[in-house]
């Protein structure tokens, strides 16, 4: 059970970093846009 | 025959998930390097899961500093777009109006110039009549009312003067640079034609004529803020022109300050953008993640086509 709760947990957090990494990567190039903008 | 005592449900639920030689131990002599398969499995899913979990906490440390890195962009970007209209023609303007005649420089308001409003005697004893409450005031700050862009950026000021003294000098704490003399129409007194001593960088301009009905009365009209640090009011101004010199420094160093708060504002956007620009693209754990970011992102689309 410890196995699969780690695993469990591991997919979970994966899954947490991925949506994570598309909003960095949204935020950015709604950063970029913003900083053409003000250039 | 197996020999799997079935302590882990979860073998069964995600076998990929698992070392296959866990999965393929079957006899007796195995159990024991089974159960340490296992153990290090478990000791290894626990590293992974804490590297994991470092990462997931740096993304979430990158993406807060890129929120507020954002949103202060943003909130500059909506102070500057509302802000922007009123100052920056405020000094754009009167650069490009450089070229003009001077007589289109400004137009006297109310009527105090050789404007054909004075044929009318109505007209001119009423504008005479304001002009002595003026001088009795000793200064009046006034606004022309050509338009709403005008009303913004010209002032004119009335100074009492001594009647002998054809300088035409208005002291107001800012030095100026003559650059024209002109006589105009209906008036026999000149009309001088002053630039900040600031310029071509700062904008402002003075024109300096005697009034027509009142040659006691000096009309000095300025054109556009100053974007500068100015002298200190000098102590013969406060003395001999108390009032008048107290009330035209207070419009100076009004324009002074708007001048002053667009240079802050623009100096202080250059440096963000360049604070944040330089933090983001040096710090190597951003741009990889960013790069990694991208990349899975790029794999996900091409997988979806």
């Amino acid at each position: 059970s410890t196995t699969s709760a780690l695993v469990e947990e591991l997919k979970r957090v994966n899954a947490e970093n991925k949506k994570l990494s598309e909003m960095l990567t949204l935020m950015c190039e709604n950063y970029n846009v913003l900083r053409k903008q003000l250039m | 025959i197996s020999l799997n005592l079935n302590t882990n449900p979860f073998d069964r639920s995600f076998p990929a998930k698992l070392p296959k030689e866990e999965i393929k131990v079957s006899t007796s002599a195995g159990v024991e390097r089974k159960w340490l398969v296992k153990d290090k499995s478990a000791s290894e899913l626990r590293e992974e899961l804490n590297r994991v979990n470092s990462e997931n906490k740096k993304i979430k440390e990158m993406l807060a500093t890129v929120y507020e890195n954002y949103y202060a962009l943003h909130h500059h970007l909506e102070k500057l777009q509302s802000r922007k209209s009123p100052e920056i023609d405020h000094i754009e303007q009167p650069m490009k109006k450089t070229k003009q005649d001077p007589e289109e420089f400004l137009g006297f308001p109310n009527g105090l110039s050789s404007g054909k409003t004075e044929n009318s005697s109505s007209n001119q004893s009423h504008h005479y009549q304001q002009q002595h409450e003026q001088k009795n005031q000793l200064l009046s700050c006034k606004r022309p009312v050509t338009d709403s862009f005008n009303k913004a950026r010209v002032s004119t000021v009335y100074v009492p003067a001594d009647s002998s003294d054809t300088s035409l000098t208005v002291k107001d704490g800012y030095q100026w640079r003559k650059y024209g003399q002109k006589v105009t129409r209906d008036n026999p007194s000149p009309r001088a034609y002053f630039r900040c001593s600031f310029a071509p960088s700062c904008p402002v301009k003075k024109k300096v004529q005697r009034s027509a009905e009142d040659p006691s009365i000096l009309v000095a009209t300025y054109e556009g803020t100053h974007n500068h640090l100015g002298p200190n009011a000098s102590a013969g101004d406060a003395t001999s022109q108390a009032g008048s010199s107290t009330v035209t420094l207070d419009m100076v160093h009004g324009g002074q300050k708007l001048g002053l708060e667009t240079n802050e504002r623009r100096t202080m956007q250059e440096v963000l953008v360049q604070q944040m620009a330089s933090s983001l693209t040096n710090d190597s754990n951003f741009t990889a993640a960013l790069a990694t970011a991208i990349t899975g992102r790029l794999l996900m689309e091409q997988s979806r086509t």
